[in-house]
């Protein structure tokens, strides 16, 4: 494991930790979309499958198991908490998450790198990670004001993407055969829907502003 | 060489 691959998976980790922060400390979710997480959680059940079947490392494994339960558990505090759910942006968190769902599927029985069970549910999980956020940007460009910790949430889920993308390119160079183009591909699509919410964080961030999306 | 099962990254 490179530095680069490890920075990610850190910044990962942390933006669940500010999320969770988030909520346990405001006891509220305003600003944070039911769709993105419900998406997210579907992301984790469906490629860490190979829990199962495959052992890589003891790391990987808590990491695995770590990401499932606390995407269940987020997911199951904004529906389920008495006081949270309450505080929930249901008016505004409209994107239809199901046909992104209905997307990847279809992209994954298409394309994907063998026909197995896993296989598709491993590039399924690749093309909804993709886009999983977008119900959470959009909520943001909505409800135009956005929170400290909700504004750190994303932008640690967009460093974390792009530590990933450094993490390929030191593969490329680093090792003899890789080609893992459809991770790579999903992940440069992924990483370039944050451009435009970086670019407004980095302004706030500059000026020492309060972050603000333009409707 | 494809990248089948395992998968090293998460």
């Amino acid at each position: 494991m490179n530095i680069f691959r490890f920075a990610g998976d850190m910044t990962h980790l942390i933006s669940i930790l500010v999320l969770l922060l988030k909520i346990y400390a405001t006891k509220s979710c305003s600003g944070i979309s039911l769709k993105t997480q419900e998406l997210y959680a579907l992301v984790f059940l469906t490629r860490y499958l190979d829990l199962f079947t495959d052992f890589i490392s003891v790391y990987n494994t808590i990491m695995k198991l770590v990401f499932i339960a606390s995407s269940l558990a987020i997911v199951w505090c904004m529906r389920m908490h008495r006081v949270v759910r309450r505080s929930y942006d249901k008016e505004i968190d409209t994107f239809r998450h199901y046909f992104l769902i209905l997307a990847s599927f279809l992209l994954a029985v298409l394309v994907h790198e063998k026909f197995t069970f896993q296989e598709i549910f491993w590039a399924f999980s690749i093309y909804l990670e993709a886009l999983a956020i977008l119900p959470q940007l959009v909520l943001l460009q909505r409800s135009g004001n956005v929170d400290n910790l909700t504004g750190q949430y994303v932008f640690f889920l967009g460093a974390y993407r792009a530590f990933y993308i450094l993490n390929w390119i030191y593969r490329y160079f680093t090792e003899q055969h890789f080609s893992r183009w459809i991770a790579c591909l999903s992940g440069i699509v992924q990483t370039a829907l944050y451009a435009d919410f970086f670019y407004y964080y980095f302004i706030s961030w500059k000026n020492n502003a309060k972050l603000q999306l333009p409707a | 060489e494809p990248s089948f099962y395992p998968k090293d990254e998460l």
